[in-house]
């Protein structure tokens, strides 16, 4: 088993329990600045925890929430969860602007929104992407969760055939670990920014997917996201493609960030990671800390602008 | 857990609406058993399929019938799986 205290590998991939008791090790080694909070449990009942980064100073205070892992077999995100969570706990106190923006705000991070497909892809079939949940009729199994948001719910863009890897679900929310995610939003009501990490393709985006109507503040996300993708670049040279979802990929509905953003969560972006197909979803051990260090520095560059403008 | 032993990812180039329908006949077809690992509906944007072994040659031949261009981007899906795992053991080691 891995101990605890610097001994977790960033630079490798993980089980679920192990990236749990990393949680409960930054919170444990940072008790006055991190908590980790049950949010709610999965289908096959594993508990979804998030990591809470917070200086305490006032109630209510605006917030960031960040979300990995929602496709299980994108690795990549759950590791570069996990690394910036250690990141954010390092550099507190001594970077100015992560240190300013935990001043002004909280920030949520779930490394493992999806913990029954990760499992899954851990002890089965490695290529997993949907959660594990039974429909009823069908001997498929499992919801795509970034389609089963209530934003454009069931619109083109999606499947309504539980065999499809883009199924939807019977109805918004239908998935555990999505509804989840969304009450714990709903209840808090003061997030400001909604980040979802993916791979593979090396792109920034945010809404809309579900439609190709321009959001009302396309040209300030796109702004922002391009500075982003600026900042992530200066490190190693990645290149990323910036626009919304419709336009840089193609339709989806359902997606995270766009019911983020028709819920008042106005900086909302999704992130794909490495790399642009050399190895795709199995992207080599090796790339994880070069992709969490430069993905940090886009992170940063859209928490700052958030911090600067709140609303 | 699963295997890949053979099995391949194909990128295929799409350049019009034309070609967008025929990708999109070969991928919805259940003989072949398809797993598409990045989809496109943009003009220019490479579509990622995973190609179990026994599809390769029948996958192959629709997309040189069809016109279709298209690369082979990882040949050996099982070798990577196997050094993945490998390396994770060691980590757990």
């Amino acid at each position: 088993q891995e101990r605890s205290s610097n001994n977790f590998n960033y630079g490798a991939y993980h089980s679920l329990e192990a990236i749990y008791r990393e949680m409960d090790s930054i919170a444990g080694d940072f008790p006055d600045l991190v908590s980790r909070v049950k949010i709610g449990h999965s289908f096959e009942n594993r508990s979804m925890y998030v990591l809470k980064f917070s200086s305490g100073k006032g109630s209510r205070r605006p917030a960031i929430w960040l979300n990995a892992g929602i496709h299980s077999r994108e690795w990549v995100s759950q590791a570069t969860a996990i690394w910036t969570a250690r990141k954010i706990v390092s550099d507190y106190g001594k970077d100015p602007a992560i240190t300013s923006i935990l001043e002004k705000m909280d920030i949520f991070l779930l490394p493992v929104a999806n913990p029954d497909g990760y499992v899954y892809t851990h002890t089965q079939n490695r290529l997993w992407r949907k959660t594990r949940s039974l429909n009823p009729g069908s001997p498929c199994i499992g919801v795509d969760p970034n389609r089963n948001w209530n934003a454009g719910f069931a619109a083109k863009g999606a499947s309504d055939n539980p065999c499809s890897e883009v199924y939807h679900g019977p109805h918004a929310n239908s998935e555990v670990e999505v509804k989840s995610v969304v009450d714990f939003i709903q209840e808090h009501g003061n997030f400001k920014c909604f980040i979802d990490l993916h791979s593979y393709s090396q792109l920034l985006m945010y809404p809309y997917g579900y439609t190709n109507k321009k959001a009302s503040d396309a040209d300030e996300l796109d702004e922002v996201a391009r500075r982003a993708a600026e900042a992530l670049a200066s490190l190693s040279g990645t290149q990323y493609h910036v626009g919304s979802i419709f336009t840089t990929v193609y339709q989806a509905s359902g997606s995270s960030i766009d019911w983020a953003y028709d819920n008042g969560i106005k900086y909302a972006f999704t992130f794909e990671l490495r790399d642009t197909g050399h190895y795709g979803f199995l992207l080599p051990s090796n790339q994880i800390i070069p992709t969490a260090e430069e993905t940090w520095l886009g992170l940063k560059t859209i928490m700052e602008h958030v911090q600067d403008h709140l609303y | 857990r699963e295997k890949f032993f053979g099995d391949q990812v194909f990128r295929i180039n799409v350049r019009n609406g034309d070609e967008i329908s025929k990708l999109n006949q070969l991928v919805n077809s259940d003989n072949f058993k398809l797993n598409v690992w990045k989809s496109s509906s943009t003009f220019g944007l490479p579509v990622d399929v995973l190609v179990p072994s026994v599809s390769l040659q029948p996958v192959k031949f629709f997309l040189k019938s069809q016109g279709l261009e298209y690369s082979v981007i990882i040949e050996d899906l099982q070798a990577l799986l196997d050094k993945e795992d490998e390396e994770m053991q060691h980590n757990e080691g």
